[in-house]
Order: C-alpha cells, then structure tokens, then sequence
C-alpha cells in the first residue's frame, strides 16, 4: 500500500486486537469473541462491538431497547461473563522491539 | 471444510501477545446511529433488511436474529489488566479520532478486523481491508472496504487526517432483498466516545477518570478547514425521478443530464433532478432523447428547464484503462432517504467491437437505483460511462453488484456534443442503429465466429 497509508496502518496494528467473552466453568471453545480498538494502553481500555454480551445480559436483549437506554453499566452482565482481550506485539513488548531492531541484522562476510 | 481452530502457529511470525483478562465497564450506544438507523432500515424497509453475520439462508433462529438486531449499535468499554510490558508503556490514548464530517464521501478508508473473532488470531488479527466511505447519515456510515463476521467492533481508519480513527465497524455484512448489498455498516468513532465520556461520567467517581484516557478528536490546525471538501467529481451525480420511477444520472452540461432509457423511457415526459451536493437543488426537466427499447444502449437524455448552478461538469475522457481505479456515484440502496453512495474498484474489462469500446465492466458494487449514474476514473475524476445494470443470474436469481456494465461516454460524447453546441438530436438516432455484433455483446452473447453458413 502507497505512502498514504502508512500512518493508518500503523495506528491499525497498534489499536486492533480480538476480544472473547466466556461462561466461568465452561471451556473457551464455547466464547463469543469480536474485534476491538484500543483506546489506551497504561490503563488498558478497549472499545469492542457489544453483540457479543447480549447472552449475558440479566435482562435479555430487550435492555438494549428499552426506551432512553444509551448506556449500562457493567453489572448488567451476569457475574458467570469472562472477557479475554489479546492483541499482536507492541512496541514495549520484546518481540515488538526485535522486530523494530531489525534493520540492525547484518549479514556478516563469511 | 469445517472451521476447526488448529495448533497455535506463527505463520505471521509475529508472537500475539497472551489473552488478558478484562472487565466490563459499560456498554454504550450512540442516540443518533440508532435513530438514523431505524429512519434507514427501519419501518418498512426493515422487512428487506438482514444484518445477522450469516447468509439469509443459513440457520438462525428468529430470536438470535432478533438478538443481533438489537445488539447492532452497541459498543462495549473494557477495562483491561495491563502486563508488564504496557506498565513501561507511557500513559494515555493511543490514537487520535476524526470529528465527525471530517472524512468525506469517497475518502479512502482500512478497516482493521479479526475475521472470526478469537477463532484464529494466529491468521486473521488485525487483518487489513480498504475502501472508501460510500455514504453517511448521521454517525452512520457505510463502508465498501470488505468485512467479515468477526470483524465487528474493528476499527475503520482514515488516510486523511493520517491514522485517525473514523469509525468501529456495527454490521460486517448487509443484505438487502436477501442479496449481499456489498457495503459494511460502521458507527463513526467520535460521537461513540462522546457517549462513552458522558456515561464514564455517570457512571461511578472512579470511572470518571477514566473519561480523560480516551482518545481526543482531532482539532483543523488553525485556518485549515476540518471538513475535507472530497472529489469534486461526486457531485455530477443527480437522482432522476420520473413518475414512480427512480434511478441516477449525471450533468454533462449546463442543462443537460444523462441517465438510462428504463428510469426516464418516455421521450418528452418531466423528470425532477435532485443534486445533493455542493447545495441541495431540485430541477424539473424534459426527456429529449430516450433509445428504443430495441436498442443495445440504455440511455435518456433529459433537458433541464434551468442552469445547474455550482454544479461541476465532468470531462468525458476518451481512453479506457483497463486495471485503473475507478469509482461509480449513484443513488441505488438508499434512493432518496440519504445522498449519492460512493463505491470503488477497477475498471475490469474494456470490451470492443471493430476495435470500438462498447461496455465497460467494473468491480465496483453496483445496485438497484444506481443505473444511469456515472462512472469516474478516481485519478483524474474524468467521465468514463454510464451505468447501466448490475449481474443477474437468470437460474439461481442471485443478484452480483460487483459485476455491472457501463456505457462508454465515448459512445454518447459526438451526440452530446452536437446536441448541446446546435440543439440537433440527430447524432443520438446512431444509438439506434447499432450494429449487430454490438447487440451480441450487450444481451452478454457469445459472438459467432462467422455467421452460419446455409446447407441448401
């Protein structure tokens, strides 16, 4: 990709990340997960699609329509949700670093 | 083959980070996406409408359709243990966001998605798609970069301003009439974190903090306007209206528009023009020209009973370039309830008869209410066609926005010329008697090798 795109796709890689909700007790493989945004790293705070908590929801989905509902608090999941957020190497992370180091590999003369 | 996660691989040689344990915090929803959203897709239309991330045939029952309806236009705000390595990390938002209004029509935009979700991070985090922002209503906006089911809540951001974050993706996958529309539906970042400010703020003293951690919008540096104007040449594009029927056109000149024969089919009948941009203008006219039904070329020419003021003529261009970018403005899913959709692609086949360009294809998404709008070339702006239909496949019915068929301006360009320079029609009746292999081409005929030879 061109030039342009540059900045977008470095914000891309360093925001995105997948998230998965779980049932305590239950094994993974039966999660709902979703992509997020990650709106800042030291706190951690991510914005992900909220379909993936409508089977948490102690009301039922119908909360998500009540009349004037523009936000719930986080208790309005039941305590049995897990969240799980996972996201590709960062520029702190010693993976992230080696990659960023790697214009400084040579290729030594035998 | 089913989709079952494999052993953990590196094929991306890049090492994900560990899953990290997260909390709810809130769940959010953006007032006015939601109400745009009912206006768009609601009501009436709601019955053509199907978001669910599974094709309409697939099995899902009514109340986790209902669910995933209800769930569209909501966002969730997670607060996420950090590791050692994001404690060495400096403080504060990552990114920075496009006010609304920022990003225009037809600017480029990559959606940012896992495909899946946390099926197969391995392979699919962050997994890159580019188009342009096709229309926007409101904080609802419409993307045709491809998205998958998995990608929601994926970010969408802007080539301009660089990296901002535009949007979050709320639907990856649209079906209109039980055929794929083509187009992802996003909810636009700022408005969403606004929200997410003010529910942090009642939420508890302690979230209210967190308020200042999310990303800020990006303010026009001083004397620089915020709203990029976007390519001029969207704005040729009319809706044209005649009777009940509906379609798209172009402005060729002062007072002249192009659309097709089957949205304005009756020579002298009035047709209403609706421009959209750069001001909102309505203009009666009359049909001049209309082909016969016979004819492989679908067009009307409509007379304006005034001047398009403020309202750019495109330069026809008079080269194809086959593999070039190429964008079609047109008024098709939406008609009137929003402005012209923009979608791109590339022109993918220039097809000639005695070396004479007669249809142009592209891979643009394409849809009911766009014929007779104009295809661009996205360099230069340059007037490339008309088009004139999508693809249909007569035996299943499945419908192929990102297969359709343009009329070559180069086509029309003598007859426009010499109507607007002498008010002589003449040089349309041409479109009447196109030759027969051209009429091969159009009905997507095989063309015979030679013309079968008599046994008698």
């Amino acid at each position: 990709m061109g030039r342009q795109w540059g900045p977008a796709m470095r914000a891309a890689e360093q925001a995105g990340c997948v998230v998965s909700a779980s049932r305590a007790g239950l094994p993974e493989a039966d999660s709902w997960s979703c992509s997020g945004v990650i709106l800042s790293r030291s706190p951690g705070l991510v914005l992900c699609h909220g379909g993936i908590f409508t089977p948490f929801l102690r009301a039922g989905s119908g909360a998500l329509t009540a009349a004037g509902a523009a936000f719930l608090p986080g208790d309005s999941c039941g305590d049995d949700l897990r969240l799980h957020v996972q996201w590709g190497p960062t520029a702190a992370s010693p993976a992230g670093r080696a990659e960023r180091g790697r214009p400084g590999l040579c290729t030594p003369q035998c | 083959a089913g989709l079952e996660p494999g052993p953990p691989a590196r094929p991306r040689g890049r090492p994900l980070q560990p899953p990290r344990p997260a909390e709810l915090l809130l769940l959010l929803s953006c007032p006015a996406f939601r109400a745009h959203f009912a206006r768009l897709f609601g009501g009436e239309a709601a019955e053509q409408w199907h978001f669910a991330s599974a094709a309409p045939d697939d099995e899902v029952s009514e109340d986790e359709e209902e669910d995933q309806l209800r769930a569209l236009g909501w966002f969730a705000l997670l607060s996420v243990r950090p590791g050692p390595e994001e404690e060495a990390e400096e403080r504060g938002p990552a990114m920075a966001v496009a006010p609304l209004g920022a990003v225009p029509k037809g600017a480029p935009l990559l959606a940012c998605g896992s495909p899946f979700g946390a099926f197969c991070p391995d392979i699919f985090l962050n997994t890159l798609s580019r188009g342009v922002l096709s229309n926007a209503a409101g904080p609802l906006l419409l993307t045709d970069a491809r998205c998958l089911p998995g990608t929601e809540g994926g970010g969408v951001f802007a080539a301009r301003p660089p990296g901002a974050l535009v949007a979050l993706v709320a639907a990856p996958l649209c079906w209109k009439a039980r055929e794929w529309v083509g187009l992802t539906l996003l909810c636009a970042a700022a408005p969403l974190l606004r929200a997410a400010r003010a529910a942090l703020g009642r939420l508890h003293p302690g979230a209210a903090a967190l308020a200042a951690l999310l990303p800020p919008e990006m303010g026009a540096p001083w004397g620089m306007p915020l709203r990029d104007p976007g390519p001029p040449w969207a704005a040729a594009a009319a809706m044209v209206e005649c009777g009940t029927v509906w379609g798209s056109g172009v402005a060729v000149a002062p007072r002249l528009v192009v659309t097709c024969r089957h949205v304005a089919p009756r020579k002298a009948a009035r047709v209403l023009v609706r421009f959209t941009t750069p001001k909102s203008a309505m203009i009666w006219g009359r049909v001049v020209f209309a082909t016969q039904e016979t004819s492989p070329y679908d067009i009307a020419v409509v007379s304006l009973e005034e001047d398009l003021d403020g309202v750019p003529k495109p330069v026809p261009t008079e080269h194809f370039h086959e593999g070039e970018a190429v964008s079609v403005v047109g008024f098709g899913v939406f008609g009137q309830a929003c402005g012209p959709s923009v979608t791109t692609g590339i022109l993918s086949a220039v097809v000639q008869v005695d070396d004479t360009p007669v249809m142009l294809q592209t891979t643009c998404a394409v849809h009911g209410g766009s014929s007779g709008g104009p295809l661009f070339s996205t360099c230069s702006g340059d007037l490339l066609g008309i088009v004139a239909s999508n693809t249909r496949d007569n035996n299943t019915g499945a419908t192929y926005p990102h297969l359709n068929f343009s009329i070559p301006i180069t086509v029309l360009q003598p007859a426009l010329q010499k109507y607007s320079q002498t008010g002589d029609l003449g040089g349309f009746l041409e479109l009447d008697r196109a030759t027969e292999p051209v009429r091969v081409v159009w009905r997507l005929q095989r063309p015979l090798a030679e013309a079968p030879r008599s046994k008698l």
